[in-house]
């Protein structure tokens, strides 16, 4: 069977091996601007990749971008799928995408949780966390988005290996977050980090393992408004914004608040769209629609961290 | 492979403090095996709690007990699972 990106439907959910061919074919269609790098292992070896798109340079300033570190938010990987598309689309076509990319690299880790992913389309459709073994326990998996170093270990997460916010035992102790980790520390230059998520339609910052306002909390705060706000603008999908603590609850080492305690200014985490039925079962349909909507709040971002250096 | 027949999906709204403190301990309640989809955040705000079939008398009952308002938003959980994965099949083919 020939392989082609054309073909490939956008609008339907897809297997990890669907994915992961998917994004051979897209550096195969576009080798100057898109590569494949491979930033570690998953607990149980599945390789972690990253789509790269840069036109050239060296280490240029960067911004992350994640999708699915819950493997049940299909929504979300799905999203990824579009967006990776969108970002070589428009390359040459919008000059948002272009400038950014002339001068910044985007890293793209669309499957953040292979392990859990492929337990979902093989054995337990609402899997959240990874499939890490705990000792001394028959629970498996760990919340990915308890397990970085930023207020872990406090009441905002679990200590039960039986719950779904189970922290794990230590900082950095999964694989999945261990690479990421490593990743952006050896690169160094990571402006932006957008962690994307669903559901319930947020746009959250740091903090959320403490009520104490980021130092740049009023600049977050700002950009969230005009992102949600551009985000609205295309089907009326409504979102709250503002720090994970003040918004939501307190949550403990989740990723927005290691990448900001980490340097990176412009931390972010989407919490997607619910249509207010299905949650994590949301149908098909709502794939482009969802991803959709999603883009432009994205390039708000993404401009912002291009147009305001540090 | 794990099925999800007759578990369901409650949207429930906390109308003030105390039925949040309430949810919070209902949620601890490891035998009930629930989990919060969205998670509880203020009164009038919905949480999605996701009841096992075993576990949706008691925690019905609970509910009504402490005149905490909530309504089914998946009546079935299986039931959408099954149907998703027919429209993957279908999508593939």
């Amino acid at each position: 069977i020939q392989r082609s990106i054309s073909t490939f439907d956008f609008a339907s959910y897809h297997t990890l091996e669907e994915i992961y061919d998917w994004m051979d074919m897209l550096v195969d269609d576009h080798p100057n601007l898109v590569s494949k790098i491979q930033i570690g292992q998953s607990y149980e070896n599945r390789p972690l990749y990253v789509l790269k798109f840069s036109t050239g340079g060296s280490n240029r300033p960067a911004i992350w971008l994640d999708t699915g570190i819950h493997s049940r938010e299909w929504i979300t990987q799905a999203t990824g799928v579009w967006t990776a598309n969108k970002i070589v689309k428009e390359y040459g076509q919008d000059p948002s995408v272009t400038a950014i990319l002339d001068s910044m690299d985007i890293f793209f880790e669309i499957i953040t949780n292979p392990d859990g992913f492929v337990f979902t389309h093989s054995s337990n459709r609402l899997w959240r966390k990874t499939r890490s073994i705990n000792a001394g326990s028959s629970c498996v998996g760990v919340d990915p988005n308890r397990n970085w170093d930023a207020g872990f270990g406090g009441s905002g997460s679990s200590s039960d290996p039986c719950s779904e916010t189970y922290r794990g035992p230590y900082a950095h102790s999964e694989s999945e977050v261990k690479a990421i980790v490593d990743f952006i520390r050896s690169h160094g230059n990571v402006k932006s980090v957008i962690s994307i998520h669903s559901y319930s339609q947020m746009l959250l910052f740091p903090y959320g393992y403490k009520r104490t306002p980021a130092a740049h909390h009023q600049e977050l705060n700002e950009l969230a408004k005009k992102a949600v706000s551009d985000l609205a603008a295309m089907y009326g999908t409504k979102y709250a914004y503002g720090s994970v603590a003040d918004t939501i609850y307190l949550a403990d080492g989740t990723t927005v608040d290691w990448a900001y305690d980490n340097g990176v200014k412009y931390s972010f985490t989407f919490e997607l769209r619910d249509t207010g039925r299905y949650g994590f079962l949301l149908p098909s349909t709502q794939i482009i629609p969802t991803a959709t909507e999603t883009w432009p709040a994205l390039l708000d971002i993404m401009v912002h961290v291009l147009e305001h250096p540090y | 492979e794990q099925l999800f027949r007759g578990d369901q999906v409650l949207r429930i709204t906390a109308s003030n403090e105390e039925q949040i403190t309430l949810l919070r301990v209902l949620g601890e309640q490891a035998e009930l095996q629930i989990d919060f989809w969205r998670d509880l955040t203020g009164p009038g705000h919905p949480a999605d709690l996701w009841v096992p079939f075993p576990s949706l008398q008691a925690v019905k009952i609970f509910l009504e007990f402490h005149s905490i308002s909530y309504s089914v938003m998946i009546e079935d959980v299986q039931a959408l699972l099954d149907e998703e994965k027919k429209n993957m099949t279908r999508s593939r083919r």
